[in-house]
């Protein structure tokens, strides 16, 4: 597993 | 997209407005620390440079305008209103918040999972907005009773947080590969800081009198 790289929460 | 993460975001807003009622209907800020607004604006500032560059969601984009603008306007009725700033307690909002900045700065330096200029500070806001309640908590503790509307703002901030674990334990059990460590730590420490706050507003809300945090 990796850090997700979308910023897609707020 | 799922209800906890939705809820979670409507509490926020709701927050605000709550906070902003406050300060517009009683043209009042007693019992609101400036600095944790100020620290908030930085956050939100910090968090949604993105918006310049990447788009996810009009959702996403509408919500971030509008945290930036409900922050902005909370810190300028309170440092510049010509009526509400002089109703701010300046003697009873004495956190030292400049460390907490400084603090979060260093550790998203250290641990972070991109060392580029917008994701250094993407994680700096993350572990800035988990500690920016605390100027707000301790002049809470120094405020005497304190009124509804202040204590219903930090209720719905801290049922936001919960809402958001709700949400990533939601997502972690429903989606492949999401994983998001460093928000995860810093969002639970985040939200039990709350606990004490939560204890007590439940307590006086129970016994049906005025907030106190002992």
């Amino acid at each position: 597993n990796s850090q997700s790289s979308v910023h897609d929460e707020l | 997209m799922n209800v906890f993460r939705l809820a979670g975001d409507l509490t926020h807003l709701l927050s605000l407005v709550v906070l902003l009622l406050k300060i517009v209907a009683t043209k009042s800020c007693r019992g609101v620390s400036a600095k944790t607004q100020e620290l908030y604006a930085i956050v939100f500032v910090t968090r949604y440079l993105d918006l310049l560059f990447s788009f996810v969601s009009l959702y996403n984009s509408v919500m971030k305008v509008v945290f930036l603008g409900s922050a902005f306007s909370i810190v300028y009725f309170m440092r510049y209103h010509k009526v509400v700033r002089h109703t701010y307690d300046r003697e009873l909002d004495t956190f030292r918040s400049s460390f907490l900045v400084a603090g979060s700065m260093v550790l998203a330096l250290l641990i972070n999972s991109k060392y580029t200029f917008f994701e250094v500070l993407w994680t700096f806001s993350i572990y800035l907005e988990a500690v920016a309640i605390l100027p707000q908590l301790v002049m809470l503790q120094r405020t005497g009773n304190i009124d509804n509307l202040t204590g219903n703002y930090v209720f719905l901030l801290g049922m936001y947080r919960g809402l958001y674990i709700l949400n990533w334990i939601y997502r972690y059990s429903t989606e492949r590969r999401y994983w998001q460590m460093i928000v995860w730590v810093s969002g639970i420490i985040q939200t039990a800081l709350y606990a004490d706050f939560f204890y007590y507003y439940l307590k006086c809300w129970n016994e049906n009198r005025t907030l106190v945090i002992p």
